[in-house]
């Protein structure tokens, strides 16, 4: 099993696109994938066509369950019409856990004790992150093996870089030390423009670890699908967004079996 | 004297590029305007030109400065080619600052007590905000006059909306009773895509303010200006996205003479 986050405290850059698609392809893929909603907007669970205000249990509530209480197993929905893709969905009650979380022992292991207690096997987990390197996301990578950054193709999505590479240098040395970076994923790369290029050019330069070769393209047909509740392989399966997060879920496959 | 917080809990929905440009133009118009940046990413003082990590005090100094200590006044910078724009700037320090006012009294109103020891005069106050609903973003609706909600023209941005009313909700009854919404400003609009019209629909229907008249264009000359710290009035007056932005501040500005 790998356990694989997408994150990037900048808003807006296509981490759950990413987790979504990604997700929804190595199901397609027929690897049994849980997909885990750790952001309180819910979108990946909108994403996936889970009506948020309707779960009875979400990721809330098994952070917050007693010892012998619920457990994440309880929380999994299976996603329809992709067999090998569940869920573990989020609603807006996560939004006041980093407080409540603050005075409670061990809080940044709260996601990594809910994931030894699950009960089903699957060959891969990948988890959505909120957009800040609070104490949600330092939970995400304390329980991750790796971390997937989608990386805009625009300015403000370089600044932030430094920042996230010292957190997960900071988690690494103190709270997870087989974590490690998966890898850079371009994404909203428009090859009309000459800043998409450049902010590649730059990524490749600077970030320490492997870029991946799949790009991700602006693709319309990636911003109208969450409004279907499908993946993009259920909603148009020939775009050029569907595409590129197929060759992005092989790559990481093909990866996989190089471990 | 008015102060607008940009505000809205979805990641890269334009809260930067606003506050930035607003505040330029409202310069521009020569209403004398202060920008806060109140997001750890300190995206809007790259905006305007300054280097984050050079500078000597940022607005997490001010917020966690002693009673005596020093105060706004002692943070704030003038932006170069801007006679009537100043900056209060943030760096990565803010980052930390929810968990270290979890336990302060009054740790609402932080922002509301700095701006208290301003002893400039401006006529607007344009606070940018992080993409979260934390206690930064309540220390800042705290602060502020009103709240202005920049909607990408996309599905998911949608999602957020109810979730950011109610927090205004809340704010207005037991923090700042005076907070009202100035209004949805819609961005990164492209009128060759359906699900831009659509989304513009739904808010126009959805929204319980005002939607301004101003509708902000996806232009790429936005997303370039950051890279050489310049707001879009002085890299390309002349972009759409320039001229949008010229008018919201004129809008703004007959809105304020109403009152
Ligand atoms: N490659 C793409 N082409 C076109 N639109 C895209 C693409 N990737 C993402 N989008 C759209 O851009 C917006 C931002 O993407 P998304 O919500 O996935 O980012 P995020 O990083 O998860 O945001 P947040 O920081 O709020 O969690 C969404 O409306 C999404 O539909
Ligand atoms: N109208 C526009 N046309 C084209 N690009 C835009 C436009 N508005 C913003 N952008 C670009 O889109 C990206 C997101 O915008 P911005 O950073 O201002 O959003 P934000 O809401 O402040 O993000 P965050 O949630 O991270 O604070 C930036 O790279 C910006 O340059
Ligand atoms: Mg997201
Ligand atoms: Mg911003």
């Amino acid at each position: 099993m790998r356990i694989i986050a997408v994150s990037n405290q900048k808003g807006g850059v296509g981490k759950t696109t990413t987790a979504v698609n990604l997700a929804a392809c190595l199901g397609a893929c027929e690897k049994r994938t849980l997909l885990i909603d750790m952001d309180a907007q819910g979108n990946a669970t909108t994403g996936v066509g889970i009506n948020k205000d309707e779960v009875e249990l979400s990721i809330y509530d098994v952070l917050t369950a007693e010892e012998d209480g619920i457990t994440i197993n309880d929380a999994i929905i299976n996603v329809e019409h992709i067999k090998y893709l569940d869920i573990a969905p989020a609603n807006v009650n996560l939004a006041g856990i980093e407080i409540e979380l603050v005075n409670v022992m061990a809080r940044e292991r709260k996601l990594a004790q809910a994931l030894e207690k699950l009960d089903r096997v699957y060959d891969f987990i990948i988890i959505d992150s909120p957009p800040s390197l609070g104490l949600v996301t330092i939970n995400i990578m304390t329980a991750t093996d790796t971390v997937l950054v989608p990386i805009q193709c625009e300015y403000y999505a370089l600044e932030g870089l430094a920042e996230l590479l010292n957190t997960i240098r900071l988690v690494q040395k103190n709270l997870n030390p087989r974590l490690s970076i998966e890898g850079a994923l371009m994404t909203m790369y428009d090859q009309r423009l000459n800043l998409s290029r450049q902010v590649v050019e730059e990524v490749k330069s600077y970030f320490t670890g492997r870029v991946f070769e799949s790009l991700i393209p602006r693709n319309v047909k990636l911003s109208e699908a969450p409004s279907f509740g499908k993946p993009i392989i259920n909603y148009d399966i020939m775009s050029t967004g569907s595409v590129s997060y197929m060759n992005l879920a092989k790559e990481i496959i093909e990866h996989d079996n190089e471990r």
